[in-house]
């Protein structure tokens, strides 16, 4: 069978799916002080993943809050700067309407993963922390 | 309840793949 850390460079989602992966991913751009691309991304997926029910409502307005204040408000931090302003307009008014849908973040985190696929997923192949792991 | 914090840590956790 191929090995996970081969695996690891077929595709960004290849790596993503694998806990050993996502952990030496974390490293190097906690290194390279981008983490937070790593986990918006997620944070997004498990957003999506939240049921919208009456129960669950104040939970995911909650979140949803919590996801915007902590990776697009503050414009200096690097998914704020990855995302286009068209795309975090949109998400603002979601919350200020208070009209959060499962989808409120899927266009940032397209974008978000563009960044990684384009820039930080090829950079992590060549680095050595991934060298040395293999 | 949840402080933020815990709610963003528990989301992104819920998203990540399992032990296999």
């Amino acid at each position: 069978p191929t090995p996970p850390y081969l695996k690891w460079a077929e595709s960004l989602h290849s790596l993503l799916d694998d806990q050993d992966g996502i952990s030496l991913f974390r490293t190097f751009l906690r290194r390279e002080g981008c983490a937070d691309l790593l986990d918006f991304w997620f944070a997004c997926s498990g957003f999506r993943k939240l049921e919208p029910c009456d129960a669950n409502e104040e939970k995911r307005l909650k979140l949803a809050r919590a996801i915007y204040r902590r990776y697009i408000l503050d414009t200096s931090g690097v998914v704020s700067r990855q995302t286009k302003p068209a795309t975090k307009s949109f998400i603002k008014d979601c919350i200020m309407k208070q009209q959060i849908d499962p989808a409120t973040f899927d266009q940032a985190q397209t974008e978000i993963q563009s960044t990684m696929e384009e820039n930080t997923y090829p950079s992590f192949l060549k680095s050595d922390i991934y060298l040395e792991y293999t | 309840i949840d402080s933020e914090d815990d709610l963003l840590q528990e989301c992104i956790t819920s998203a990540m793949p399992k032990k296999k």
